[in-house]
């Protein structure tokens, strides 16, 4: 289960304080299917990083699977990132000098699967996006869309038990759109949590519970009865 | 004017070649305003790219306002690329190290307009995508959304002639995506060429005249009858 509590994220930029987050609290059972919306600049991408341990909050607590994360060490972080969590970044952060299936295999070499196996899975990961035959494309050999399918492919490989994704959808037309989602549904329905930040409302509708967020704030979540 | 003419551009990946543009003819009246729409990976971007003069075509032509771009050398691209098109690039491509209003000041800068003039007139562009707090900013301190809205006020700095934009909403909420909207379409009002690729229909049905691509070719063209 993820829970924020009281969270705020202050960022300081030319002697101005931001409040990204203000005062957060938030609780996602393990499994839940939560879309994440608002107006650009309100704080999803904020928030999800949060959640996915690549940011810690400037006040309040982040309790994830039972843990404290504000308590773990940098390393303890980078398992929880590596096997728990599986994210999908608004930019792909996709390696530059690495293949597609180089990309999406990357996290099982790290972790120190023989690299044949790692290639093999990472060619079905491949697949389940509908991108076989850019196996040998390195990223910027690739569609703006084709480099988030890589990204979204790489965010699964480790069978992580909550996925988020940022926009996963965003470089996609209607079609690719709808596969990445059924995917990322099926993923859902066999218990792993997915929480979705996203702009387009046909996308937000399909989540169980949908969060709006405005100025760093919920404005509404439907789990609370107010859509 | 834009003119292609049997334009292809072929790519070669691990001794496979890929046919991004196919044979493709293409006519656009200065001031018209196009969307460009179809499938993740059918040639979208490497169209645009192409009218931009970012990319050369691997055979057939292209005639911009009376000039065969073929002929020109760098410099001369260079200078059509800075006065006569404004390219929103579908990731940003903004300096990472500068802030906001530098990011936007830099063409003028760049054209040897004076520091306090460029950045006044940043400054009234930056105000024109609603960002004008953000003007301290530097790329990784703003938002995806925030970030694309930069970009666009970059692109329009120079007053081009031409507008090319690569999903120019893709990051953006209904709201703020809409704004931007209502921007390109005052540009184009103004004579400006308006050239739109996007996988939202919403934004490629605004369009006066739309174009689908599929597999490096034209599926349909609007203009000729056919949407
Ligand atoms: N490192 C930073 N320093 C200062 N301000 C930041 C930083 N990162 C983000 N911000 C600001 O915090 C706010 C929230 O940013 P965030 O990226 O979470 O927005 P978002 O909801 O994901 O927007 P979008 O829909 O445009 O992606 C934005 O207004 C942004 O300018
Ligand atoms: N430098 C390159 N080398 C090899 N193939 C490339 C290169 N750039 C693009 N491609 C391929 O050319 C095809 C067209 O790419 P393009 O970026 O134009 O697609 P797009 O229509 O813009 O897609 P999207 O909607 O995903 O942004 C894609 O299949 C892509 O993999
Ligand atoms: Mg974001
Ligand atoms: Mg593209």
């Amino acid at each position: 289960m993820i829970r924020l509590t009281d969270v705020s994220r202050v960022y300081t930029v030319g002697g101005q304080e931001l409040r990204a987050l203000d005062h957060i609290n938030l609780t996602i059972q393990t499994g839940e299917y939560v879309s994440i919306m608002g107006p650009s600049g309100s704080g999803k991408s904020t928030l999800l990083n949060m959640l996915g341990c690549l940011d810690r909050p400037s006040s309040g607590t982040y309790e994830l699977d039972g843990q404290q994360v504000g308590n773990l060490s940098e390393s303890e972080l980078a398992k929880v990132r590596r096997y728990r969590i599986g994210f999908v970044f608004q930019s792909f952060h996709l390696i530059k000098r690495l293949p597609a299936l180089e990309n999406i295999a990357l996290p099982l070499i790290l972790d120190g699967v023989p690299h044949d196996q790692a290639r093999d899975r990472a060619r079905a990961a491949l697949d389940s996006v509908g991108l076989l035959k850019r196996e040998h494309h390195r990223p910027n050999q690739m569609s703006g869309g084709e480099q988030q399918r890589i990204a979204i492919a790489r965010a699964i490989i480790m069978d992580p038990s909550h996925l988020l994704a940022d926009e996963p959808t965003g470089n996609l037309d209607t079609k690719s759109g709808t596969g990445i989602v059924d995917l990322l549904e099926d993923l859902n329905k066999r218990g792993k949590t997915l929480i979705v930040v996203t702009h387009d409302p046909e996308m937000g509708k399909r989540a169980k519970r949908a969060v709006r967020m405005v100025d760093g704030r919920f404005a509404s979540d439907s789990a609370q009865g107010g859509a």
